[in-house]
């Protein structure tokens, strides 16, 4: 930008010194990441994640790539893994709870898609439906409300998507969302659903900032 | 664009990288390692403001050669050396949460200087 007096910054007619000109460049490359990652401040981890599930994430996430919006339609966009909390679970049912930065949402948040992902221990040669119970935050209060509920079969070992509908979608972008899985029928010793370090349940959603008062440009 | 070498004072591109780990950000930005944030700097006389790059041909040479002859001063003027290309970040990081966010931050990563 060209100052008053028709110089402009960058000239280097109004040089720092060095040391000055690296804590200035050094302040303006940290503000401009939050800025842009509509961050007030850097985060402090309030849960750390183990290794063991980073990595296992990162394995799993090799799908197909997605399709690229052009230029003119797209906010910034951000793919977002999140690590479920399982507190509240036990033998028949495990219950996953999902949080999401309040900053971001507070900028207006929508999902384009969500699915979870999750890890089945069953006995050999066996099928088990698993209810899957979608809860969203009450409108007025704290409480919890069945929004949705779907039935899957699951029949074999091993990782398993779900694809999660409008009012999951709903709920992450509000901020909180919890799910549980419940096995229909047999009774089993220990719980299907595993949520040892490696085999942490989790997200991974599709989110545009912004995107819900874009008005589109002809 | 120009890269900025010796003692160079036209408008060129200054190479420019921030390292997460120096500024102790490592622990919540899991990938880069870094930012190369490149910034501009330098002067841009009359004879090469509006060039994009520098020399864009043989006849605009020509033409910005003439204005520089009949313009007064050889500084200034409102011309300023400002990115002409720019590149995202991408970065994979956690947020407060602990959930890993993944996203390409538009214009971070400047690749080459002009004179506006």
């Amino acid at each position: 930008t060209p100052r008053a007096d028709s110089q402009c910054l960058a000239c280097g007619k109004h040089a720092l010194d060095l040391e000055s000109q690296r804590k200035l460049l050094l302040h303006l490359a940290k503000r401009s990441i939050l800025d842009k990652l509509h961050l007030s401040q850097r985060p402090t981890l309030s849960r750390p994640v183990s290794r063991a599930a980073l990595r296992t994430v990162l394995q799993r996430l090799h799908g197909p790539p997605q399709r690229v919006l052009p230029e003119a339609d797209r906010g910034q966009e951000y793919e977002i893994i999140s690590f479920a909390e399982t507190g509240l679970s036990n033998i028949n049912h495990t219950r996953l709870d999902f949080h999401f930065f309040s900053d971001r949402t507070a900028g207006g948040m929508e999902i384009l898609q969500a699915s979870l992902m999750f890890f089945v221990q069953l006995p050999p040669n066996t099928t088990w439906t698993l209810k899957v119970r979608v809860f969203v935050l009450g409108p007025r209060d704290a409480s919890l409300t069945l929004a949705t509920q779907r039935l899957l079969e699951v029949d074999a070992s091993g990782w398993h998507q779900l694809l999660l509908g409008s009012e999951a979608q709903a709920a992450c972008s509000q901020g909180h969302l919890t799910l549980e899985l419940v096995p229909e029928g047999q009774v089993s010793q220990s719980s299907v659903i595993l949520s040892g370090a490696a085999r942490r349940p989790f997200m991974t959603a599709r989110v545009r900032v912004g995107g819900k008062h874009r008005v589109r440009r002809h | 664009g120009i890269d900025c070498q010796g003692g160079s004072r036209m408008c060129c591109r200054q190479e420019f990288f921030v390292d997460f780990r120096e500024i102790g950000w490592h622990d919540w930005i899991i990938q880069p390692e870094g930012y190369t944030m490149n910034f501009c700097t330098g002067q841009c006389p009359v004879h090469v403001a509006g060039m994009p790059g520098i020399a864009a041909s043989f006849h605009t040479a020509v033409l910005n050669l003439l204005k520089a002859n009949t313009a007064a001063g050889t500084t200034g003027g409102g011309s300023c050396c400002v990115p002409t290309a720019r590149r995202p970040l991408s970065l994979l990081y956690y947020d407060r949460d602990s959930n890993i966010v993944k996203t390409d931050i538009p214009d971070m990563v400047v690749e080459a200087c002009g004179c506006s």
